[in-house]
């Protein structure tokens, strides 16, 4: 099984944790 | 702490459920401590810091809130409260909260808002026609709010209603009008025997009511049309004490009586007057 260490980490989902998600709309 | 020691941080995600739980119930806070404008709801958490404390932890939020359509006198439950559309002009609050978690439950230590409407540029994107929101002393305005209070009472065959607050007005260029929001209350007058509104007193136990009308200009006079819902009395409540935490969405300051503050969780309003369409 070969690695691919430079695109596995580029594929998993990336967490934001700041801000969160807008719930109605940005004004 | 001792000398050298910071105090430890949690991280913690916006949009974790616990800093979700601080957030909520920053927002109820606010909402049942604000007494003029409109009730919010929560939009967006912009940060969140947790430090621990020696009795627990405290938790340091900023919050993105919009204007919903439920004025703060309004005992309606936040979650039947629509949110203020961008076509309406939406207004959104900025608000830096402190809450101390401690055996696993949040209270509010600080609560500081600032609110801001849309620009007139952004509501232009949405809405070349949409009425923009105008300044609540604007002499066209308080002339609406005055002439629709005056119908209202003219048509109510209960209590003389006092203006508490303008809370919202648009002016409208076709057909060329005025659209108002107000806050009422009750007084101790009677509607129809009123001489002298100046020596009419509210009520201890009060009522309050919310109006929404239009005054359009017509040639050779006006038409004004109101609607009013008169909420259910509300008990006489101590007022706040001086040390309490600082909270307050700034809403739009109207030249009357200051209410006393409101329970959170009163039942929904019982009562409709009107429309009273003249």
């Amino acid at each position: 099984k070969v690695a691919h260490p430079n695109t596995a980490a580029a594929a998993g989902p990336v967490v934001r944790p700041c801000p969160g998600r807008i719930r109605y709309f940005k004004i | 702490l001792p000398n050298g020691l910071s105090p430890a941080y949690r991280q913690l995600n916006c949009d974790d459920p616990e800093t979700e739980q601080a957030a909520l119930l920053a927002v109820d806070y606010i909402n049942s401590h604000i007494h003029q404008g409109y009730k919010h709801v929560l939009n967006q958490i912009d940060k969140v810091q947790v430090w621990a404390q020696p009795t627990g932890e405290s938790f340091k939020l900023e919050i993105d809130t919009l204007e919903t359509t439920c004025h703060a006198l309004d005992p309606t439950p936040l979650a039947n409260c629509s949110v203020r559309q961008l076509t309406q002009h939406a207004v959104e609050g900025d608000c830096d909260v402190r809450l101390l978690k401690q055996n696993g439950q949040f209270s509010v230590s600080f609560v500081k808002c600032k609110s801001s409407p849309d620009s007139a540029e952004d509501v232009r994107k949405v809405c070349l026609d949409c009425p923009l929101l105008a300044p609540l002393n604007d002499t066209r305005v308080v002339h609406a709010v005055e002439a629709a209070l005056a119908a209202f009472n003219a048509q109510n065959n209960g209590s003389y209603f006092q203006l508490v607050e303008i809370s919202r007005a648009q002016l409208v260029p076709l057909p060329v009008s005025v659209h108002v929001e107000f806050a009422v209350a009750a007084t101790d007058c009677v509607a129809k025997e009123v001489i002298d509104p100046a020596k009419c007193n509210l009520l201890a136990e009060k009522q309050y009511g919310f109006c929404k009308a239009t005054l359009t200009e017509k040639v050779g006079g006006e038409d004004v049309a109101v609607t009013c819902t008169v909420f259910q009395t509300q008990p006489v409540v101590p007022l706040p004490q001086p040390d309490g935490p600082d909270v307050g969405v700034p809403g739009p300051v109207a030249d009357a009586a200051t209410p006393e503050p409101s329970p959170a969780d009163l039942p929904v309003a019982s009562l409709v007057v009107g429309p009273v369409v003249v």
